[in-house]
């Protein structure tokens, strides 16, 4: 090869200027051409929500988030060795802003791994729930990224002038002929002495439901969900509810979820004293507003105001990670990452509350929806696709009274977990 | 991870009073239980 390579004679020619010529405007033709096809593509093709913006992004997109975020749930259920756990979650809780004093158990080696540190409780007393009745509470510790109205058309804006639309976050509107009975007037017709007719369906939205209809025994309305309270006490709000017991649950969120026994009553005084279903008299309008938890700030999150959670919507998305800054470079992020959406209402009208998970923290908890698996390797995507794009739950059998799962403001709904 | 929360609430009457409004700042950090808002 050496000897061939030194003792060949290299000969130049030099190429016709025409030929040179020829060879330019061939290519900037065929550049001309793939442009204007791709631009006529475009213009009739249906928008895909694709995830475009800054370079990190796509960088982001090209990962497998899904599996990175499954098997970094598995790596931090590990139990850590006993002597590893004290040093271990104090230089986590340095690292990320962790105030130990507020943990609620106070020796640090009951946790056995990172991802029940993660999912802590407080101490009780530690999160005091505002007490005015038109107050939303924030529902989890950290920072307000977002807020405001939403503006005609069901736009939101995300973050710096990003917007995606509402329909895309919650899924379409609930079915209009919503069939759940007027719960104020179950309460008013009961106590005019006439006889009530609840209907529970059971069952996830879209199986096959069973319909149940029966009526609403004198018992049935004394002791719903447990609790033994008088009808006048739901309407006029005054404090005789109390549950079977007789004690006042206090409202305090370190308790792991609030006893049901208040909770029916709370929200029922609730539901009887605003104009529940139809909405307040007077305009209304649309709010939202974004809470962003970063990874040492307390990872369980509870009821904003007293309402029904009527459905769940589980949308199986990416997981893409929603820190502030992805927010403002990647528009629909919302709209693309995994979330389950909780729909229902308070006494203004609808309410809905929606957790999105992101790479680090995919697993999405309900505590009163155990069917709920989010972050699954295996999507049933056909089932949710064909719902829409989610796989719905409808709560209508946990109270027949209040047609959904009571929670009154403060209750610990679920939490987000590692992985 | 994040939380969003859309809601229906009484809009300010014409004089700008009542109804709903927000009583925080955008980046501010809030704990569970702390007002959003009230109407």
């Amino acid at each position: 090869a050496r000897h061939s390579w030194n003792d060949t004679k290299v000969e130049w020619y030099t190429i016709p200027v025409g030929l040179g010529i020829l060879v330019v405007a061939l290519s900037h033709l065929r550049k001309r051409d793939s442009s204007t096809s791709a631009t006529s593509a475009a213009a009739n093709e249906e928008k895909l929500i694709r995830p475009m913006g800054a370079w990190q992004v796509q960088v982001l997109s090209t990962l497998p988030l899904k599996a990175l975020s499954y098997y970094w749930g598995v790596f931090n259920e590990i139990p850590l060795p006993t002597f590893l756990r004290v040093p271990g979650f104090k230089l986590y809780a340095w690292i990320f802003g962790v105030n130990l004093s507020e943990v609620g158990e106070d020796d640090l080696r009951s946790y056995r791994n990172l991802a029940e540190f993660f999912y802590r409780r407080l101490k009780p007393g530690v999160r005091p729930i505002d007490p005015r009745p038109g107050a939303v509470v924030s529902p989890a510790d950290g920072r307000v990224l977002q807020f405001g109205e939403v503006h005609a058309g069901g736009l939101v804006e995300q973050v710096k002038g990003m917007t995606y639309s509402l329909d895309a976050l919650l899924g379409a509107p609930a079915s209009g002929t919503d069939t759940s009975p007027n719960p104020a007037e179950l309460v008013k017709r009961k106590l005019e002495g006439k006889s009530v007719e609840t209907q529970a369906r059971y069952g996830k939205g879209g199986d096959a439901d069973r319909e149940v209809t029966h009526v609403a025994s004198d018992e049935e309305f004394a002791n719903v969900n447990g609790i033994s309270y008088t009808l006048p006490s739901l309407l006029s709000g005054d404090k005789d509810a109390h549950n079977a017991s007789g004690d006042e649950t206090p409202q305090d969120v370190s308790l792991p979820q609030h006893t049901t026994t208040s909770a029916v009553a709370t929200v029922g005084r609730d539901l009887a004293r605003g104009s529940w279903w139809s909405g307040s008299s007077g305009d209304k309008r649309l709010y939202f507003a974004v809470v962003y938890l970063a990874p040492g700030d307390y990872h369980r999150f509870h009821s904003p105001v007293n309402w029904v959670v009527e459905r769940r919507r589980h949308f199986a998305g990416e997981l893409y990670s929603v820190s502030p800054w992805l927010q403002s470079r990647l528009p629909g992020l919302f709209t693309l990452n995994e979330r389950v959406v909780l729909l229902g209402r308070w006494k203004y009208g609808m309410f809905s509350m929606t957790p999105v998970g992101a790479t680090n923290v995919g697993s999405i908890k309900i505590n009163f929806d155990r069917e709920l698996r989010t972050n699954s390797l295996t999507h049933d995507a056909t089932k949710a696709d064909s719902e829409g794009g989610y796989a719905e739950a409808v709560y209508r059998g946990a109270s027949a009274l209040l047609g959904g799962h009571p929670v009154p403001k403060g209750m610990e709904i679920g939490g987000f977990n590692l992985g | 991870s994040t939380v969003v929360l859309v809601f229906e609430a009484p809009a300010p009457g014409p004089d700008g009073k009542g109804g709903f409004r927000f009583t925080v700042e955008r980046g501010q950090y809030i704990k569970v239980g702390e007002a959003l808002g009230v109407v």
